[in-house]
């Protein structure tokens, strides 16, 4: 940490700003050893390998989008940190349907909510 | 309505399981609204066989051309009711365990443990879906995940999210509010249970803000009547 004294004054010298060393903490290189540490990932090969860290860079730059847009969650590294957005759907989703529902489906008949 | 309801608390879902990599979060779904109503039909909580649903589904859709049950290639909730209500049941779990591929249909009939009596829709309301909730049993409902893949943990109450659903997801319950320090206001939320394993989200959960049919997900709401088995 540093304390910035350049516009501190006599009547606010005790207000210190925190400054924290960034360098470590937002470097992808460090997230992602601790993100395949985190979740056992290996790579066959060094192509493999340096496909999937820029795909995880990406991905960073994806949940610091996400976390502005949807503010009152938390986003950021999670397993699936090292796939495309297209994979991710793939492998991990796989519902199939566009929005509309069934002609015939049985409608749930509605149900009182007062008390 | 109680302000917050948790089926969890109930004893009525069982844990958070994992699809792997396979597209048949669907089954998972449909699995999950089924082992809550079986629960509330017999007082037993069983875990349900979601590869029986993999390997032996492919009921298709009338209205869609080419919307069929295809295992790891994706499915629909209903269907997978319409095929459980044609085929008799559900084996266990541990009788039809998961592998995440998929394979051969060996369902045997002598082994189901549950089944359908019937299954609907719930209307496009947060009120009756609240309701059908407490009432019915936790249920089957398909959201936009776009949000998911990043998703760590707090309730996702996103500015813009599409309509398009995408994932098959079950809703247990919901809360009254959750301090949003950014929006200075509590938001009410939905409780998902995801099948991406534990170490995904809130142990495996996801809580969506109850507002405004966010990220589609109050447009596509399943629930399902157990059948009560008579010796």
């Amino acid at each position: 940490t540093t304390v910035i004294s350049d516009q501190a004054t006599d009547s606010d010298d005790l207000l210190i700003r925190q400054v924290v060393d960034d360098d470590h903490s937002l470097n992808a290189e460090h997230h992602f050893t601790k993100f395949k540490t985190t979740f056992g990932k290996t790579y066959a090969t060094e192509e493999e390998h340096n496909y999937r860290f820029a795909v995880f860079k990406s991905n960073l730059r994806r949940a610091k989008k996400h976390a502005k847009l949807d503010p009152s969650a938390v986003h950021g590294v999670t397993k699936f940190s090292d796939l495309t957005p297209r994979e991710f759907r793939r492998q991990f989703l796989g519902l199939k349907r566009r929005l509309r529902l069934p002609a015939d489906a049985h409608k749930a008949p509605i149900l009182p909510t007062n008390n | 309505l109680p302000e917050d309801f948790d089926w969890r608390d109930k004893g009525a879902v069982t844990g958070v399981k994992d699809q792997g990599s396979c597209g048949s979060c669907w089954s998972f779904s449909a699995t999950g609204a089924l082992e809550g109503a079986h629960f509330l039909a017999t007082g037993n909580l069983e875990s349900l066989s979601e590869q029986q649903l993999v390997d032996c589904d492919n009921v298709c859709d009338p209205e869609e051309q080419g919307a069929c049950d295809a295992g790891c290639n994706g499915g629909l909730m209903n269907n997978a009711f319409q095929y459980i209500l044609q085929s008799g049941g559900v084996q266990r779990e541990k009788d039809y365990p998961y592998t995440g591929r998929d394979g051969k249909c060996h369902f045997d009939k002598s082994k189901i443990v549950a089944s359908v009596s019937n299954f609907s829709v719930v209307s496009l309301d947060e009120d009756q879906i609240a309701a059908n909730l407490v009432h019915n049993g936790p249920l089957a409902v398909a959201i936009n995940a776009v949000y998911m893949q990043t998703y760590i943990g707090g309730v996702s109450c996103p500015y813009i999210c599409g309509k398009h659903q995408d994932h098959g997801v079950l809703l247990v319950g919901y809360g009254a509010g959750e301090y949003a320090p950014i929006r200075l206001k509590k938001k009410p939320f939905w409780i998902i249970k995801n099948s991406w394993g534990e170490n995904w989200g809130e142990n495996g959960y996801y809580k969506i803000c109850r507002v405004r049919n966010i990220c589609g997900v109050d447009s596509m709401v399943s629930t399902v009547a157990a059948a009560i088995s008579t010796p």
